[in-house]
């Protein structure tokens, strides 16, 4: 059986979908069978992953609201075992279109065991809200990575997102638990870097993963090419960091 | 009359409360009466000036929802001339809560007149998406400003948040306006930010301001100490710029 990690932090831009598309990338390369699924409008994954904008329905959204054939909105990447279920704009409307429905958080979950007999990890990419797609995401995940940017305004949300993964498990998930929370960004030159670490891990101790993901500007180049960092330049200080990560994922287990 | 600004960009992370707080700071110090308004849950504006957890209600929830008196939610700064109405956890709720009203895109818009004659200038902090409180913020505006990551992904939304731009100008608010687009963190040692910075230039000419936001770890610093950068290190890069900033907006008028 397979694991369901949701990738999840409202705050913006700390890393999500960078941390979604190269963590499926290292763990395809090690023979995992991988399916990523976009549940961000914006749609940075998928476009990360170099899938066509013309190729992208039905997606995500027709998974959620139109019970759409489930071997229907998955593509291959170039990644040998890496697949993506992509998403469009169309997403951002789902928050109203679902609001009369009594399962509106359950509509993935009505996917898990397709997923989870399907693949060896499916990860997916949140927006940064705690809206409707992220409660999916956490409803039908068996844990949750949090990227965590080390920046003050970063630290400030952590509470609420762990309050809001809390009541997803007192609620509609009993066994949610915490994958861990992931370092990003961080800067060996800057002391706001390490005073985060230091707060992070005096609070979280072993929540926290060993890993840490450098401040890299190749991580941030590769998504321009439709590549992921691992596969545009496997020796930067970024990609090699995913690949720890994944390494230190898999020892975990 | 006051002009009311809404910062937003669906990107997250892009620097909107950054230059929300920092903007209506160098704004405030030219002997402008300005207001920010929190329309982030996460509240960072709120935090980034100081303003105590416990002195947040009633903010700007109860103006949506509750119709509070509009003096009970302005708050004091330590900045002479800027005032802030706070914004508090409650907010993240409100797509649900107004779903069933049919003014509830024109919550804020209900305002408007108390704001452009209270104040020179109001500025919006918007959450990182294209819900409901950004379509409040768009709907009551005159402008929107657009604050640019130069980074891939964030060239990527530019398009997606033009057209809800349209949308609102179409509908709600016939006379909003393009305020201007200002690329932040720009970091002249990565060739990245300069092909952003000629590519958005080439598209939006003189939609694009002068002034660039540099990459400047003083402004990240700011906010753990509740400070505007403009008061932590007057003399940063990052804070001289939005002093330059505020010249270009004022001189345009
Ligand atoms: N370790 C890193 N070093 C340098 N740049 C990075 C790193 N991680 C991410 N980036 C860049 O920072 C920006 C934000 O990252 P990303 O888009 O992955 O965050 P996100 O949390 O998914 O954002 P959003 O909240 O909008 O979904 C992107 O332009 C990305 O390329
Ligand atoms: N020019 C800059 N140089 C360095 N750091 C910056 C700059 N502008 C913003 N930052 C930092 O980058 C992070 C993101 O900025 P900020 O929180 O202002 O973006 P945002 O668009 O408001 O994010 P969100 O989408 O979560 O609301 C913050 O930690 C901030 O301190
Ligand atoms: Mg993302
Ligand atoms: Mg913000």
């Amino acid at each position: 059986k397979g694991r369901l990690i949701a990738i999840a932090n409202q705050k913006g831009g700390v890393g999500k979908t960078t941390t979604a598309i190269n963590l499926s990338t290292a763990m395809a390369s090690v023979d995992k069978k991988v399916l990523l699924i976009d549940l961000d409008p914006q749609g940075n994954a998928t476009t990360g992953l170099g899938i066509d904008v013309k190729n992208r329905n039905p997606g995500v959204y027709e998974l959620f609201c139109e019970s759409t054939a489930f071997k229907k909105v998955v593509r291959d990447t170039i990644i040998p075992g890496l697949s993506i279920i992509p998403s469009t704009q169309d997403l951002s409307a789902i928050e109203l279109e679902l609001v009369n429905m009594t399962d509106r958080a359950k509509r993935l979950l009505q996917y898990k065991d397709k997923l989870i007999y399907g693949y060896d990890y499916i990860f997916i990419d949140c927006p940064p809200s705690l809206g409707l797609l992220t409660v999916n995401a956490l409803t039908a995940a068996n844990s949750v990575l949090v990227p965590l940017q080390c920046e003050f305004f970063a630290l400030e949300g952590l509470t609420q997102l762990l309050k809001t993964v809390d009541r997803v498990k007192g609620g509609f998930n009993k066994n949610l638990i915490m994958e861990g929370i992931v370092l990003t960004m961080y800067d060996r030159r800057n002391k706001l870097s390490s005073e985060v670490e230091n707060d992070v891990r005096k609070h979280f101790g072993k929540g926290v993963f060993e890993t840490k993901i450098p401040r890299n500007v190749r991580l941030s180049e590769a998504p321009s090419h439709g590549l992921p960092a691992i596969l545009y330049d496997l020796q930067a200080p970024g990609s090699q960091a995913y690949i720890e990560l994944v390494k230190e994922i898999l020892g975990k287990r």
